[in-house]
């Protein structure tokens, strides 16, 4: 028998080397690998190239749901943009509002970040670009009212989804927290419903930190999805796995650049091919 | 925290008498558990383990009364003394302006730290310009001239079609002519392995006298963390980090990772999105917070 394939101890460490540095984290990697352990026990598989496709498979079915895309209502949808600072929530919306009106709805922006410095304008400068008009305040307004305004807009012009940004927050600061979660159950009281997809945009950047934030603002708001961004970089997002394993939250969309074309509906098959990479 | 695991692991191992070197491994596991947890890079955390080994047994520890404890403080002192040292000050130049750049990947917190890098040099009585370097992100312009506006800080930058280096090279013009002696240009967030962009740095520091460039890095930033601070080094040479949204709970192991392998000591901690929330590096109290 070829010693060149046979499955080794090695090649499990050499995964979860693999696996670890694509920040997957070390407690979620020894279930992964302990689970193909057990695959290649039980289908009897003899080669490096079984195992590793079996992984693969594996990884990706782990990943998959079966919701397609975006839950959307009639006759007004509220997509509220939720996340950590810097993570790409601004940009992800002009992206978001792209592939919308590519797949023929009308779509409104609320410039629901009152806060950092010119938030408002660049949130204008992706309306404008992506064609689509945007609701805002003056800076220092309350989230909530802008959404609310934004809502009613909507309703107003026969428009059938709002996407909502919010300011950056880290899930350690309580009152911030609260303020998400205000701004949902308000927006849910003037439109049945709302937030009829709450999505929680995660840097694939970032460490074993991830997990904590998805398990954070899924307390104070209902996240129903993730968006990935950065995976043009040289991060693996691998942090996903475990967010799935504790939380069950799919994955939306991933964000692969800076220009607004750069989003894609998620791959399971090719974000776990990524990782191989 | 790593002690109560380490005091369960030798809670566990204590009846047997004396450790054995192999005892003292199962105890560097969870160390090792501890430091990926916490984004301390793979290779990183293995030369840590190696280091830590040798220092376990070779103080004794497995004569020790309290074991845990001890292992526990070998590893916050080998942390602390691979955080700090290096230069943590920001350098002056020889003769005014120095020149701090601002590089890193994207959304790191470069315009807000550059902000709080003007307000916390101004109190020193330095007369800091801002530069708007960034003309690619929208309204990164608008972003920086606002922050400079709120802090009473001058902000230079050119109309739509300006180029980096040209703005870079004009704005320390005006800091001379103003008698401004610190010029801190805010660059835009890119990635590592953009060849174009990377050779912009390149090109902005071929016309500017560039004395700081410091990399701005996200505390929650994961395992890449070394290959984008090497590759950014090995572009422009970086002469130190500021670690920013240390005001969250990311453990912050990037940190040791990329003092660990580029050398570059971390000058300042971002705490927070005003600008006044800059606070010098304390190596003892990030150690702390990476055994968690
Ligand atoms: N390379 C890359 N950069 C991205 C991606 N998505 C966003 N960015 C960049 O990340 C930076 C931050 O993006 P923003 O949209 O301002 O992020 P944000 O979450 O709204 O930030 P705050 O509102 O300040 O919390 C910008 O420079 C974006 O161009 C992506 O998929 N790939
Ligand atoms: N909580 C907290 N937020 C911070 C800190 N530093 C920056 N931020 C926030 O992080 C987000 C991104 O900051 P920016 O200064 O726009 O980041 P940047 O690196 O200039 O982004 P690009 O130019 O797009 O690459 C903003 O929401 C900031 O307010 C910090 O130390 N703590
Ligand atoms: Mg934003
Ligand atoms: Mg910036």
């Amino acid at each position: 028998f070829n010693r060149k394939t046979e499955i080794t101890e090695e090649f499990y460490e050499e995964l979860e080397e693999l696996l670890i540095q694509a920040d997957v984290g070390v407690m979620t990697t020894q279930r992964l690998i302990e689970a193909l352990r057990e695959r290649v026990e039980d289908d009897n598989i003899r080669a490096i190239d079984g195992a590793r496709e079996a992984f693969r498979d594996e990884m990706a079915g782990f990943l998959e749901d079966e919701s397609e895309g975006l839950r959307l209502a009639q006759p007004v949808s509220l997509l509220l943009i939720v996340g950590v600072n810097g993570v790409g929530k601004t940009t992800t919306i002009g992206k978001l509002a792209t592939y919308l009106k590519g797949a023929g709805h009308s779509v409104l922006l609320a410039a629901g970040d009152t806060f950092r410095a010119a938030a408002i304008e660049q949130l204008q400068a992706w309306g404008s670009r992506a064609g689509v008009p945007v609701i805002a305040h003056q800076p220092g307004s309350d989230p909530s009212a802008v959404i609310f305004d934004a809502i009613a807009a909507a309703e107003a012009r026969g428009v059938d989804v709002v996407l909502a940004d919010t300011a950056g927050r880290l899930h350690t600061k309580f009152n911030l927290m609260e303020e998400l979660r205000k701004v949902s159950s308000v927006a849910g009281k003037r439109l049945p419903g709302a937030p009829h997809e709450v999505l929680l945009i995660v840097d694939a950047t970032s460490g074993q930190n991830a997990l904590i934030q998805a398990k954070q603002f899924t307390e104070v708001s209902p996240v129903t999805g993730l968006i990935v961004t950065k995976l043009d970089s040289t991060a693996k997002g691998g942090i996903v796995f475990a967010i799935r394993d504790e939380l069950g939250l799919p994955i939306k969309f991933v964000g692969t650049g800076e220009k607004i074309s750069d989003l894609a509906p998620f791959d399971a098959g090719r974000f776990v091919g990524g990782l191989f990479d | 925290a790593l002690s109560d695991r380490l005091e369960g692991v030798f809670s566990k191992l204590r009846g047997k008498g004396k450790l054995s070197e192999a005892d003292v491994d199962i105890a560097l596991r969870e160390v090792r558990l501890a430091l990926l947890e916490a984004d301390v890079n793979f290779k990183v955390v293995k030369d840590v383990q190696n280091r830590i080994r040798e220092k376990t047994i070779g103080e004794h520890v497995m004569e020790s009364l309290t074991p845990a404890q001890h292992v526990v403080k070998i590893v916050h002192d080998e942390l602390v003394e691979l955080l700090g040292g290096g230069q943590r000050r920001l350098e002056m130049a020889g003769s005014p302006p120095t020149v701090v750049m601002l590089v890193g990947l994207q959304g790191s917190g470069k315009t807000t730290s550059a902000a709080k890098l003007a307000l916390h040099m101004r109190k020193q009585g330095r007369r800091p310009l801002l530069v708007a370097a960034d003309v690619y992100r929208p309204a990164a312009i608008d972003q920086l001239t606002q922050l400079g506006k709120q802090l009473s800080v001058p902000v230079y930058s050119e109309p739509a079609g300006a180029k980096p280096p040209d703005i870079c090279a004009n704005a320390v013009k005006k800091a001379r002519e103003d008698a401004d002696d610190l010029v801190i240009l805010d660059t835009a967030g890119r990635l590592q392995i953009n060849h174009e962009l990377m050779a912009e740095l390149e090109q902005i520091k071929a016309r500017v006298p560039v004395t700081e460039t410091l990399f701005v890095a996200d505390a929650m930033t994961g395992q890449e963390a070394v290959n984008v601070a090497q590759e950014f080094h090995s572009h422009v040479p970086l002469t130190g980090l500021i670690l920013t949204k240390m005001d969250g709970d990311a453990r912050g192991g990037a940190a040791l990772s990329i003092r660990a392998v580029t050398g570059v000591p971390v000058k300042f901690v971002g705490i927070g999105e005003k600008a006044d929330a800059l606070e010098p590096f304390y190596p003892d109290r990030v150690a702390s917070r990476i055994l968690g």
